[in-house]
């Protein structure tokens, strides 16, 4: 069963690493709002087809890649929505909103488990369809591109925002082909690329192997535990909604500058969990101070949302979705890296095998962390004008 | 729209680890 749930689990990544890029140019032609929606119903909707073929075949495999293609394309849309609707003032808290995927993991194991053990893994299928079918009905009727299309806005509310974000920052703007030059030889956007391979790096290892390190060396099931199997997902989603706004917070009282801010986020969002990532496999012998760090690792990586990828939008809100579609595609082969070297690292349990495995994922954090704090900014990059 | 986004990544989430759920 483990080399199937990997399986399934590269295929989606892969989907997920193809997809940011070319969403970013389609999402710049056609707005945000039509290419979130498309991207949330197309992989709810296509689990309706899995119980028609096989589970876990290739046909299923296949709907997985597909499912990661529609879920990868929806990131460059977000960073589109956040650039046209919010001001930069305030951004940091809608962007940390995106933790709520960490939330919908621990939905899955609370919610999808019972449903398959009762009803069955068709019934999960069904479910996730309908659910989907009826998101995408109220995305559609109540969501706009920006405050200037939005029906139910006062005027009073609308000229607010218009000046709060400032002209010429929004979705439809990005029309033009981003200036591809300037932006890959940008470096505050390679430091978004890298601390988000960071992140995804460790963020990979600590649900695939501290979780196996877990149940294999200390014969503790975390996913069968109700409150400790979601409590670091929930955990971290509160901590993402906390930084984001004490960060949006102390920027607008000019406490710290937004570079500052940022870097200071991916202090707590990379460090952390790499230091945790270090020890864990020096926990001794009671499952409880492994169980705990591990939480406590998940919790704090919250940080990333109001840290990295709010970076993203700081240094070209014109070309925001592009910055992050480039992020997020780093991001993905992190996951899909940290998958292999899980797997193959892992060989035999071997005390030595698991702390090389927690070992790299701690330098990988580390390094990530120690390139966005040298050239990562917080600030407009002079090509998102041209 | 706020609300709405939250929704969607939740279900996003819900997708993602669905197989590993059947599995």
């Amino acid at each position: 069963n483990e080399g199937l749930d990997f399986r399934l689990r590269e295929m989606f990544l892969w989907g997920t690493l193809f997809a940011p890029l070319p969403s970013s140019r389609l999402t710049a032609k056609v707005g945000p709002v039509r290419i979130f929606g498309i991207g949330i119903l197309g992989a709810g909707a296509l689990a309706v087809f899995v119980p028609f073929g096989a589970w876990f075949s290739s046909y299923h495999i296949t709907i997985r890649f597909v499912q990661g293609l529609f879920t990868g394309s929806t990131w460059p849309a977000l960073h589109m929505l956040a650039a046209s609707w919010f001001p930069p003032l305030q951004r940091s808290g809608f962007v940390s909103c995106y933790s709520a995927v960490s939330v919908g993991h621990a939905m899955a194991g609370l919610l999808g488990t019972p449903l398959v053990l009762a009803l069955g893994r068709d019934s999960l299928c069904y479910l996730l369809a309908t659910l989907t079918l009826l998101w995408a009905m109220g995305w559609w009727i109540l969501v706009r591109e920006s405050p200037a299309e939005h029906p139910r806005l006062s005027d009073e509310q609308r000229r607010h925002l218009q000046r709060a974000i400032g002209p010429g920052l929004s979705a439809r703007n990005a029309v033009p082909p981003p200036p591809w030059r300037r932006l890959l030889s940008s470096l505050p956007v390679w430091a978004c690329a890298m601390a988000t391979l960071g992140s995804h790096w460790g963020q990979a290892t600590l649900q695939l192997a501290v979780t196996k390190y877990l149940m294999l060396v200390y014969g503790f099931a975390l996913r069968y535990d109700r409150v400790l199997s979601v409590l670091p997902h929930f955990g971290h989603f509160l901590a993402a909604l906390t930084f984001g706004r004490v960060v949006d917070h102390v920027r607008g009282q000019a406490l710290v500058s937004t570079t500052t801010a940022r870097k200071l986020l991916v202090y707590i969002s990379h460090f952390l969990p790499g230091a945790v990532l270090f020890v864990v496999g020096y926990s001794g012998c009671d499952p409880a101070t492994p169980a705990a760090i591990y939480t406590a690792a998940v919790v704090v990586s919250g940080a990333t949302a109001a840290g990295v990828y709010s970076s993203a939008v700081d240094v070209a809100p014109n070309f925001a979705g592009t910055v992050f579609g480039l992020s997020q595609t780093f991001g993905a082969a992190g996951s899909l890296a940290a998958s292999y070297v899980v797997k193959e690292g892992l060989h035999g349990s071997l005390p030595g095998s698991w702390r090389l495995v927690f070992g790299v994922a701690a330098f990988v954090l580390a390094f990530t962390a120690t390139v966005f704090m040298a050239i990562g900014s917080g600030s407009v990059q002079p090509w998102n004008y041209s | 729209m706020v609300g709405m986004v939250v929704l969607g990544l939740l279900l996003s989430g819900f997708v993602e680890r669905s197989a590993s759920v059947a599995l």
